[in-house]
């Protein structure tokens, strides 16, 4: 979904580390 | 002109990522671009194989081995680029691209057993299998190989 893509653009980018990254997935799959 | 490795869509538009490949006597310039619809090209990779090597990479688009693969939920396209540098073995190195952005990574290096590429549903982990079925996984982050 949108939020999933805008996600994984600010992981692409650097823009957040794979914790971050990790931590907002398990939120979203919650 | 060139082989057609994949096809998909971008900001609504088609594009293709294409391999030029062409051989000369000292050997083989190859050439992997995203090109759009209009026929706007970007050069994502450009490199010099010696003369055995350039013969393989014709032998695996002749056996149609699927060298790039587009990752759910379509946002990331990861590709091998083959690589012979004159003091090391040569091999292929798994690149993946934000299509957005334009920003791309490195994953992994693989040999020219290579036969197919693919992701898993996650979208967050890349498959490879060789000629003999045998399957590795890495992280489409570049954290490298998965059990």
């Amino acid at each position: 979904d949108a939020r999933w893509l805008q996600l994984r653009s600010w992981r692409a980018r650097g823009l957040i580390d794979a914790e971050v990254y990790r931590r907002y997935r398990q939120r979203m799959a919650q | 002109p060139g082989n057609c490795w994949q096809l998909f869509a971008l900001r609504g538009r088609p594009h293709a990522l294409l391999a030029r490949v062409s051989h000369f006597s000292f050997g083989t310039n190859a050439k992997l671009l995203l090109v759009d619809s209009e026929g706007d090209e970007n050069l994502l990779y450009d490199g010099t194989l010696a003369p055995g090597y350039g013969r393989a990479l014709d032998a695996l688009e002749g056996m149609e081995a699927r060298l790039s693969t587009l990752v759910p939920p379509g946002d990331i396209l990861v590709y091998a680029e083959p690589h012979d540098p004159p003091a090391d073995e040569a091999y292929l190195r798994l690149v993946a691209r934000h299509l957005e952005s334009g920003h791309s990574w490195p994953l992994a290096r693989v040999p020219w057993t290579l036969r197919r590429l693919g992701a898993d549903a996650s979208g967050e982990i890349v498959i490879t299998t060789d000629n003999k079925g045998q399957q590795r996984r890495f992280d489409i982050w570049g954290d490298g190989e998965l059990p």
